[in-house]
């Protein structure tokens, strides 16, 4: 309820898998934070929250501590899942590593509702976003580092060790790259979209083939805050039925395939432009990029009270999903029959949106890689790197990397390539360049 | 930092077996950790 208070979305960070440690003010007092590329603030529990559990179960700034704390009190909000944080910012030095940056703001969060925090194993979060996503225009951390002459290079790059049973989990360089852990040269891909690290990104392959979707290109953000791949449904359904993995079914998407999915084949057969096909059979209009749902009005009694159903709007995603699907299948030589029936099964493997889908461990050696096309080369990552194993032996479970995420144009279709891609892929993050580069991580 | 210049910070990471939290958030089967991870994008 604060006029000056900033808000900005952020996330449960428990599914964040890679974290480390920073000294705030003067002696520094130490907080475990996530190096989040996918934000831009820093943030630790203040000692001046109370009511909030979670406080009590981590390290708390003391601003009377430090020698180097300067007033802000300005307020500020940070959104996450059900709840947000709260606090105000303050001013202090910020050990990184053996470097101080000096005068750096950030958030002393006095309110932290929920179990998010009271579980998680770390304290604060430090963002390694760009300015222009920064709650209340904050600087971040990298930025003062850089204008502070800290680093030698504006870059900084992150190696994720992907091998569970060794005790270093990885290394994030400031200022450089650490040679001894990439192999081969990286590709470098521009910043798109600056305040995310956003860039285009190619089609998605399984097993090789390509699904289509992305053919025209897509949108993906390098983020190290995140564990997991999100994509969009079609694409994740396509790859939950390559690998077994559970999903919703749904009734829009078979109604779809079973009323117009000849009409579809037969419009994909006469050349007619993909992305028109929904509209001329009904289910979208066209806005000239894509389809756009058309809202269905029923009269619901005989007083004629109309009410829109969000039917419009499923057939239409329902319908877009089945063209790129049989598109493809098309692309592959495949039969009427066959593809009729493929994208019938894949109208049952839909993904929960943003949930997880469980997969059998016993069938990772037959699952297929999937693949991720960025500055024209091919990134593969296997089932082994794609799925995550919960436990060991005849308790073991096993959760699909992949999840649902639809983001319509202009902004999508959008991927978040978390940790289990950057894990397999050292990142470089080109500030000076405002570029990101992958390369095999070693 | 090291004579080449460049700072290293060494990163710790959550083990993934069933008493982790990662785990519990995975096995939970809500789903809300990652309808609340994608969130801070503003999507």
């Amino acid at each position: 309820d604060s006029a000056d208070a900033d808000i900005v979305a952020l996330k449960n960070y428990l599914d964040a898998q890679y974290y480390g440690e920073i000294g705030l003010g003067t002696p520094p007092q130490k907080f475990t934070v996530i190096f989040d590329t996918g934000s831009s603030n820093l943030w630790v529990p203040s000692a001046k929250c109370y009511f909030s559990i979670a406080c009590y179960f981590h390290a708390k700034y003391r601003s009377s501590l430090s020698k180097t704390y300067q007033k802000n009190g300005k307020s500020a909000s940070i959104q996450y899942g059900s709840g947000s944080i709260t606090g105000f910012f303050s001013i202090d030095n910020v050990k990184v590593g053996n470097l101080v940056v000096k005068n750096q703001e950030f958030i002393e969060t006095t309110s932290e509702p929920g179990v998010t925090f009271l579980v998680a194993k770390f304290d604060g979060i430090l963002g390694l976003g760009f300015q222009e996503i920064s709650v209340g225009n904050a600087k971040p951390v990298w930025y003062n580092m850089v204008e502070q002459g800290l680093v030698k290079e504006p870059v900084f790059s992150f190696w994720l060790n992907r091998k569970a049973d060794e005790e270093e989990g990885g290394e994030l360089v400031f200022g450089g790259i650490d040679t001894k852990h990439f192999k081969g040269k990286h590709v470098y891909v521009p910043v798109t979209r600056k305040g995310y690290w956003q860039f285009d990104m190619g089609d998605v392959l399984i097993g090789g083939k390509p699904t289509g979707y992305c053919r025209g290109g897509c949108s993906a953000i390098a983020d190290s805050g995140t564990s997991l791949l999100a994509g969009p449904s079609s694409v994740i359904a396509m790859i939950n039925h390559a690998i077994g993995a559970s999903g919703v079914v749904s009734q829009e998407c078979k109604a779809v395939v079973q009323q117009y999915g000849q009409n579809i084949i037969d419009l994909l057969l006469a050349q007619v432009q993909p992305k028109k096909i929904c509209s001329q059979i009904g289910l979208c209009t066209f806005d000239g990029n894509q389809g756009v749902s058309i809202v269905i009005e029923s009269v619901v009694d005989e007083k004629n009270d109309k009410s829109s159903s969000g039917l419009g709007e499923a057939m239409c995603s329902a319908c877009e999903m089945a063209v790129v699907w049989m598109q493809n299948q098309l692309m592959q030589n495949q039969t009427q029959e066959r593809i009729l029936n493929y994208a019938n099964e894949l109208c049952d493997r839909m993904p929960s949106p943003m949930g997880e889908s469980a997969v059998d461990c016993g069938g990772l050696s037959s699952m297929p890689k999937v693949s991720f096309t960025i500055g024209g080369k091919v990134f593969d990552l296997s089932p082994e790197e794609y799925i995550l194993k919960v436990g060991e032996g005849a308790q073991a479970q096993c959760i699909s990397g992949f999840t649902g995420l639809d983001v319509p144009p202009p902004r999508g279709p959008l991927w978040i390539l978390g940790d289990i891609f950057m894990g397999r892929y050292h990142t470089i993050f080109d500030y000076g360049n405002q570029r990101v580069g992958f390369a095999e991580a070693a | 930092a090291s004579n080449d210049g460049l700072l290293r910070i060494g990163l710790k990471r959550l083990k993934r077996d069933p008493d982790n939290r990662v785990a519990a958030q995975l096995d939970s089967g809500s789903g809300e950790a990652l309808r609340a991870s994608i969130r801070k994008f503003n999507l």
